[in-house]
């Protein structure tokens, strides 16, 4: 089973 | 006042034509620096950043920075009417709520303009860090794309494996499994048509192939597309823009549970 991580695990808003 | 005169028209068509259907609706920043978007997909796995460098454009013109909200299907569509050899001069006024596309042919027989609704949109920018990676793979963008297609008619994800051997491209499905393996080949007659490693560590990752598909829009751009890959960290897929920029897509990878 694989699961989707998201973009605002690595990056931070500004 | 914003008048940014674009003579390869063509680039600007192209870009919306890569990012229309992974992005809905954006800010498109203009600034001294260029014409820069960064927007992720509704679902907030990935993220598109753009940048067109004021230099490659004929005629800049920006008085003071400014965002402009755009659906970037719309956008898409006005675009769609420029010819390919077309100059493309986009407009603005400082607080204005549209946005002029000027078409000129080439021999200025023909000229257009479209003015277009922009939209308030929110949206935060996002911070992204220069990384250290452990694999760089430059490879031909169309070759990347075939491949990304054919794995898509077998499974749902890829996992991108980087190692001494070369770049290694697999999935499974239902049907069965499929590995496709490219060797650095730098012993071409065209620079273009070269893969080159650059390996660091061995690494290996697992991707959405809808949205490599996706970002695979974007080949007509660029012979050459450049993949930069570190454990831990969203993949970046990276088109250069001709000579003045570059349409990068950064790709959250799957987890295993």
């Amino acid at each position: 089973k694989q699961k989707q991580q998201v973009i605002s695990r690595f990056f931070a808003p500004k | 006042m914003l008048e940014l005169r674009l003579v390869q028209g063509s680039l600007l068509k192209k870009v919306l034509e890569s990012v229309k259907d992974l992005v809905n609706d954006a800010n498109f920043d203009c600034s001294a620096t260029g014409f820069s978007l960064q927007a992720m997909d509704s679902s907030h796995v990935a993220l598109v950043a753009l940048l067109l460098r004021s230099e490659g454009f004929e005629h800049y013109r920006c008085d003071r920075n400014l965002s402009m909200g755009m659906n970037l299907n719309n956008m898409a569509k006005m675009l769609k009417c420029a010819g390919n050899d077309d100059i493309v001069t986009i407009k603005a006024d400082d607080g204005g709520d549209t946005v002029t596309f000027m078409f000129e042919s080439p021999t200025q027989d023909k000229i257009a303009d479209f003015e277009m609704k922009l939209m308030d949109i929110d949206s935060e920018h996002l911070g992204i860090p220069e990384a250290e990676f452990q694999a760089i793979v430059r490879m031909p963008s169309a070759e990347f794309a075939r491949i990304c297609k054919d794995l898509s008619s077998i499974g749902d994800t890829v996992v991108i494996s980087v190692t001494k051997e070369g770049v290694k491209f697999s999935t499974r499905g239902d049907i069965g499994t499929a590995n496709i393996v490219c060797r650095q080949n730098t012993t071409v007659d065209k620079p273009e048509d070269a893969t080159v490693i650059e390996m660091q560590e061995p690494v290996s990752l697992t991707f959405a192939l809808r949205y490599m598909n996706s970002f695979t829009k974007a080949t007509p751009l660029s012979n050459q597309v450049t993949i930069s890959l570190s454990s831990e960290l969203p993949v970046v897929v990276e088109y250069k823009v001709a000579e003045m920029g570059y349409i990068r897509f950064y790709l959250a990878p799957k987890l295993e549970e």
